[in-house]
């Protein structure tokens, strides 16, 4: 469902200097997988996470999704694939500073046309599941880092993507609700859907299948776990 | 060189609700004291960290600092303890997003008074110690999650301050980066300064001497560890 081919992502800097964020990355993930991308701070996670979202363009290099190539697909084709296919967990979580949480979570809602009702439902739903039941009407500033970083994976999960993206979701959560997310992603999994998440944390990566390793903007590793 | 005396912070959501992030802490911090705080997420420890770094006031309660009653400094010697005696980690970092890495980490010293050219040394040496030698002139949204959290520790380091207030410091770090940053906090600690830092990870609060473990917006324990 995603092919990266020789994908490559620098930035020029003014002057001399350019950043290669990803100096050829070329990998497949197939429907249903479970990955984990893992790699030193700096060394091209979010970009490829970025990339694979369709939230940025490659520097060059191929990228299918679904079999169509993202580089030729109409504004109209990139959006419908970004609202209903994709949820994304942002390193920085991205959430409107203006906006309680209900509101938040319903932001993917509203643009996919559902009822008023039926979203306010949903999103109620969504909040519960991550244990923000009683924290709807909280606008972010007014939640703790990891009560924000939830109500960006509530978001993330509640039009039931079939690809979740998730940069590092638990690195502001205690083991405890650390878990209880895994549960959640557990669950979209199961339910045929695919998962790839950054994270740092080795017993959080242990919930995937298949580990890619990123080191300086290439891949170092990639292995599949058979036994899970 | 801390004490607090049945700490209680509260937030009015308006109308009848009443959020009560803290509900009497108590607890006396020493001198050269390396102290780690943990907890679930939404219990407190943020809100205890402000309140302690003088950057929010409680509802009700005392807090000593250097046997200085805090809710009875005027806001000169509120802003000399702030800049001068203690450095801010930020869970969420809170860098300027128009500066580059250079002027962020500067800005302590600016406001210390420091002269140009020995600050803008000072601040390419911080930099350079949490490894973003090569990333002085990068703005924030030019930087990975990770290296805007190391510009936000080198911004608290630069002034060597006698107390160190981190929280959640390697959040969106690897395990190798992580130790480095623990590294350059043991120096600090060394030095006969005081640490206290947030964390969700066991192992890092390993490096502390005390571990407080918060729940609810009170202290659950607070434990000594003896051999260290
Ligand atoms: N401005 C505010 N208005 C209302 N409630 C608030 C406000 N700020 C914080 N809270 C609430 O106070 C509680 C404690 O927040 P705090 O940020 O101290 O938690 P924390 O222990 O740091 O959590 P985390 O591990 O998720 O960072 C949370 O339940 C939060 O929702
Ligand atoms: N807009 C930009 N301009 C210049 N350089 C950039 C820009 N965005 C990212 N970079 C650089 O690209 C590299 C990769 O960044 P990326 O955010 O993908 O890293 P990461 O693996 O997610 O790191 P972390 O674990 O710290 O989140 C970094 O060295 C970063 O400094
Ligand atoms: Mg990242
Ligand atoms: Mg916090």
């Amino acid at each position: 469902v995603i092919n990266l081919q020789q994908i490559k992502k620098s930035y020029d800097m003014g002057g001399a200097e350019q950043v290669q964020a990803l100096r050829g990355v070329s990998l497949a993930i197939h429907k249903n997988e479970y990955v984990a991308i893992m790699g030193p701070s700096g060394s091209g996670k979010s970009t490829l996470m970025n990339i694979i979202g369709c939230l940025d363009t490659p520097s060059s290099g191929l990228y299918e999704f679904n079999g169509v190539n993202v580089s030729e697909m109409n504004d109209n084709s990139l959006a419908r694939v970004r609202n209903k296919e994709i949820g994304f967990v942002f390193q920085t979580f991205n959430l409107l500073a203006r906006s309680d949480s209900l509101h938040n979570v319903e932001l993917p809602l509203i643009y996919g046309g559902v009822s008023s009702s039926l979203r306010k439902k949903m999103a109620h739903n969504a909040l519960s599941q991550v244990g923000l039941g009683d924290r709807v009407h909280h606008k972010p500033n007014e939640l703790s880092g990891g009560q924000r970083q939830r109500v960006a994976i509530a978001r993330a999960l509640v039009n039931r993507p079939s690809i979740l993206l998730a940069d590092e979701p638990t690195g502001n959560l205690d083991s405890i609700t650390g878990d209880e997310i895994m549960i959640l992603f557990e669950e979209l999994h199961a339910q045929g859907n695919t998962i790839i998440l950054v994270t740092h944390e080795e017993y959080i990566a242990e919930h995937a299948h298949r580990i890619i390793r990123i080191r300086d903007g290439v891949i170092a590793s990639d292995e599949t776990v058979a036994n899970r």
